[in-house]
């Protein structure tokens, strides 16, 4: 795979990231989460999944379907929303930060 | 969920960022996405697709399944917020975003994204998963790469040239009638970021200038061709329609059409055969050899009224080699509503009677429609079989789209030349009197023990 691939994955990979979502002050009902690509490292600007914002959008998910529809500014979702990215360095540089796991997922035994 | 920062923790061995606070600057769609995800899914979506990261029987409200629906086709421009840590930081490479249309069919790609999201990102973030561009209908996407929930929003890039941004995941997972169709959705990148554009200078705060900051599509400066017509096998499949039956078929010979018997199951029936690449014709034909019922091989062969022009006719492979790189095209799932796909996989079996290949087992994705449609060698080109069925477990319902077996092309193109030469269909009558250990096999028994003999 990595001589197919070799250059092609390691862009892939300086490209990748993770977005979650959450309501201000209730972390526990999040975060919705997806993956997402980052088009600039500096400015930060990244682009991803549209499906978690459906929870904070202040007309509702209809507005997605509604004619004519192509894009919507930022302030279509709720001030509560809350948006992190996580990414993975360029070279070798600070870490830290890491979440730890949580219930729901688990690696059964084969 | 802790979202407190925790102590830090290696990523596959490499340190993680901390997680970055953003804001949202737009939520943007692609309208031809939309037009083309309604003619291929139908208006009856909710009944026979699913596209829910949910198991089936997980309890996913109706109210929640329309919500996953409705932003099936949404993306999000995030502005990041940076410390001075992220601002000194090392840029990265610039990325470059491929032309629509300029990856074909059966091209592989690779997927990156962060499976489960925000779970446990240490291990998940950034996992690859390769595949090829099963089919194209505009700017939507399919591609047979296996990806997991979470991975919405990842990238898809190109092995050539490397590292191109082809397109973005819409759906990893996508059900039909309860059964998992192994394709992931996706969008193309392109028109994602000319709608992005557009938007960014529309918008009225000073958002206009991040549109420079969007990547541009591959061009000049790549110095790498903008269009690849890709392997010329990816256009052999042709659709046979039967009365009511459609399946997938494969020329041989310009007039000559090799499909499955439970697709065009009796002789001297008519057939439409249609081709939808390079162009879309329609050519009557009619069967002019079926095999019997009860014959293991399931083959039909129609003669066409016309030349299939442009339609490539494949040269039949004469040894099978286990674990090499194979494809099959075919139109399984989409019918007519779009050309045929192409699953990727490797001959997970040649299995032999007598040092004889008689059934090929693959691990490409065959689905419903597909019967009938070539498989080919990605190495040599060459078409290794037909399709004849993918597996269903009669105690459970459940079907496996990646294990398929296959009619090994060396059982048939003896009999193919023999017809093609001199219309004469004795060699393929022979396929009717194929041998009780061949029938076995393709009952799935297990071969009969020798019959003890008598020592007497």
């Amino acid at each position: 795979m990595r001589r197919q691939w070799g250059s092609a994955m390691r862009a892939a990979e300086q490209a990748g990231c993770m977005v979650s979502a959450s309501r201000a002050g209730q972390p526990e009902a999040g975060p919705w989460s997806c993956s997402g690509v980052i088009l600039s490292r500096s400015p930060g600007l990244v682009l991803c999944h549209g499906g978690i914002f459906v929870p904070f959008l202040r007309a509702g998910s209809e507005v997605l379907t509604a004619a004519g529809a192509v894009f919507l500014p930022g302030d279509s979702c709720r001030d509560d929303l809350r948006l992190h990215v996580q990414w993975a360095p360029t070279a070798a540089g600070p870490g830290g930060g890491a979440e730890r796991g949580r219930p729901g997922l688990c690696t059964p035994q084969c | 969920a802790s979202l407190e920062p925790g102590p830090p923790a290696p990523s596959r061995g490499r340190p993680l960022q901390p997680r970055l606070p953003a804001e949202l600057l737009l939520l943007l769609s692609c309208p031809a996405f939309w037009a083309h995800f309604a003619r291929l899914f139908g208006d009856e979506a909710a009944e026979q697709w699913r596209f829910s990261s949910a198991a089936r029987d997980d309890e996913v409200s109706e109210d929640e399944e329309a919500d996953q629906l409705r932003a099936l086709g949404w993306f999000a421009l995030l502005g990041v917020r940076l410390g001075q840590e992220e601002v000194e930081e090392e840029r990265g490479p610039a990325m470059a975003v491929s032309p629509l249309g300029a990856v074909p069919k059966g091209a592989p790609l690779l997927v990156c994204g962060s499976p489960f999201g925000a779970f446990c990102p240490d291990i998940f973030l950034n996992t690859l998963s390769c595949g090829v561009l099963s089919n194209v209908a505009g700017p939507l996407l399919l591609t047979d790469a296996r990806c997991l929930p979470g991975t919405e929003g990842g990238g898809v890039f190109t092995a050539r040239p490397a590292g191109a941004l082809v397109a973005l995941v819409v759906a990893p997972l996508c059900w039909k009638a309860g059964e998992w169709v192994g394709f992931t959705l996706l969008c193309a990148a392109a028109p994602l970021f000319r709608a992005a554009r557009d938007a960014l200078h529309r918008l009225p705060h000073s958002t206009a200038a991040l549109a420079a900051l969007l990547p541009p599509e591959v061009g000049v400066p790549w110095g790498l061709p903008l269009r690849d017509s890709g392997p010329l096998w990816a256009a052999a499949a042709v659709l046979v329609e039967c009365g009511t039956v459609w399946g997938s078929g494969v020329a041989v010979a310009p007039r000559l059409v090799v499909t499955c018997r439970h697709v065009s199951p009796r002789e001297a029936a008519r057939v439409l055969v249609r081709s939808t690449t390079p162009k879309s014709v329609a050519i009557w034909g009619r069967v002019v050899f079926a095999t019997q019922e009860t014959c293991p091989y399931d083959i039909a062969v129609v003669s066409l009224e016309e030349d299939l022009d442009d339609v490539p006719i494949p040269v039949p492979a004469e040894h099978f080699h286990e674990g090499e790189a194979v494809s099959v095209v075919g139109f399984g799932v989409f019918g007519q509503s779009c050309g045929p796909s192409v699953t990727s996989g490797i001959l997970s079996a040649v299995v032999q009677v007598n040092g004889t290949p008689v059934m090929l087992q693959t691990t490409c994705a065959v689905h419903s429609g597909s019967s009938g449609g070539p498989l080919f060698s990605n190495h040599s080109g060459n078409l290794l079989g037909i399709i004849t069925s993918n597996t269903r477990d009669n105690n459970t319902g459940a079907t496996y789209p990646h294990l398929n077996f296959s009619i090994p092309i060396t059982v048939l193109q003896p009999a193919l030349q023999q017809y093609s030469q001199t219309q004469d269909l004795g060699g393929l009558r022979e396929l009717d009197r194929a041998a009780e250990p061949v029938r076995v096999v393709w009952r799935l028994q297990r071969p009969l023990a020798e019959a003890p003999r008598s020592k007497l």
